[in-house]
């Protein structure tokens, strides 16, 4: 999906998304 | 995630036979870090329980910009604890079950 971004270092694959709302905990 | 505000959680279902697992990171408590970091974004990565180090993979995260350097101590441990749980676990559990 657009929101996922795939970011490779060192030869390990990163996927990054974004946190469910659920599991926020209020900061 | 209480002492070093972020959580790691396993990303797929262990299966208690392979070496490699998903996990997943994100930063619970931002007030805990101490350089710059994306608040609401999940980073997915595989962990080999064989070759892999907590150390090692928090210096890839610093170096990709997901996190300062300041913060890679805490970023390491927390990976180190939940890995730490997992085998545990995997310690009681038969592989395969």
């Amino acid at each position: 999906s657009s929101l996922t971004q795939v970011v490779h270092s060192a030869g390990r694959r990163f996927i990054v998304s974004p946190v469910p709302e659920s599991r926020l905990r209020e900061s | 995630a209480e002492d070093t505000g972020l959580r790691v959680e396993l990303a797929e279902e262990d299966d208690y036979s392979n070496s490699s697992l998903a996990l997943r990171l994100w930063v619970e408590d931002p007030k805990k870090l101490k350089g710059k970091h994306k608040d609401n974004e999940a980073i997915e990565f595989s962990f080999n329980l064989e070759t892999d180090t907590p150390e090692e993979v928090a210096y890839e995260m610093v170096k990709s910009g997901f996190f300062h350097e300041s913060d890679s101590k805490a970023v390491a441990k927390s990976i180190r604890d939940r890995v730490t749980l997992i085998k545990k676990i995997r310690e009681k559990k038969p592989a395969g079950c």
